[in-house]
């Protein structure tokens, strides 16, 4: 899945998701990406978030929607989205996941579910402060 | 100082990235931004998990989810499920702008991306068909099967639950007195 998120430069929030999903599905099945509140979610209150991982479990926690919610309590972006992954290791700790968090002044941040072979998430920002996209990884947690 | 705008996404996908930047740039909204960096991806098919040709599904179809969210307005487009068309993203704006529902799937949300002028297509190639056919030859191994039989974690399907046989076994049908010759 590309999870997006966009914060545009009056503040208005964005986000979207785009996947062709699991291989070898069951015919029929959706998993997270075209749910609001899963896949993706934006509140110009608050922040945006998006997710991407297997969608069968990322979906019965509604991460985006958690993110944002944890960004209108106070939460910086990075520890949203931490919180997100830690709700869900509690049920599926070997679940494969990663979300993106950003608040609407523009800050951000991503956390990712560890495993043995998923031990660092690589995800790309484009910003006012750098002059192209830039590739950043965050360590799972 | 203010770092906005800001575009965040998921995987070092950074054609989409640079898409949705340069939207901005060029006088587009936030929501212009996201359905033309997905859009980006859906092309170039990113990681093989996005777009036509990838994932396919038990019967070697490839489907497409997507959605797009305005932040402001909290309006919702998405399609899930979608079958034979490549641009999804493009259909999930159409969702938002051209109907007051959030969710359309399937088979109709097809008919619906034709009436919105999207060209219905194959979505599969070679090598989602060589993915599929792999899968085959290794008995269907791995798949999203369980508590049936025969055994998913052996053998491909059809499956069915354990107590199936049971259920349909005409020897044990009730007979109905009152219907007979």
């Amino acid at each position: 899945t590309i999870g997006m998120v966009v914060i545009h430069k009056t503040g208005h929030t964005a986000a979207g998701t785009s996947t062709n999903g699991l291989k070898f599905k069951i015919p029929g099945r959706v998993g997270d990406s075209p749910i609001p509140g899963a896949g993706a979610y934006a509140d110009d209150m608050a922040g945006a978030a998006a997710a991407t991982g297997d969608g069968d479990i990322l979906l019965r926690f509604l991460p985006s929607y958690q993110a944002v919610e944890y960004m209108r309590g106070g939460d910086d972006p990075a520890r949203a989205c931490q919180k997100v992954i830690s709700r869900i290791q509690k049920y599926y700790p070997k679940f494969f996941g990663a979300v993106i968090c950003a608040n609407v002044t523009g800050s951000y941040g991503a956390a990712c579910n560890r495993l043995p072979t998923f031990a660092q998430f690589s995800f790309m920002v484009y910003n006012s402060l750098h002059n192209q996209a830039i590739e950043e990884k965050v360590d799972c947690i | 100082s203010n770092p906005l705008p800001l575009v965040v996404n998921t995987w070092p996908f950074k054609n989409a990235t640079e898409a949705a930047w340069w939207t901005l740039v060029s006088g587009g909204s936030a929501l212009d931004a996201v359905e033309k960096g997905c859009a980006v991806c859906e092309k170039e098919q990113c990681g093989g998990t996005v777009g036509f040709g990838g994932s396919p599904d038990e019967v070697g179809e490839t489907t497409l989810d997507a959605m797009i969210m305005d932040g402001t307005a909290m309006d919702v487009g998405a399609v899930g499920g979608l079958r034979r068309i490549k641009n999804a993203i493009g259909v999930a704006r159409k969702v938002l702008e051209h109907t007051t529902h959030t969710l359309l799937v399937g088979d109709s949300a097809t008919k619906f991306a034709v009436s919105m002028g999207f060209t219905s297509e194959d979505l599969s190639t070679n090598t989602s068909r060589a993915l599929h056919s792999d899968w085959l030859s290794r008995s269907c191994q791995p798949n999203y099967w369980r508590n049936v039989i025969p055994d998913p974690s052996k053998y491909c399907g059809p499956y069915k639950p354990p107590d199936f046989l049971e259920q349909n076994n005409p020897a044990h049908k009730e007979v109905d007195i009152h219907s007979h010759d």
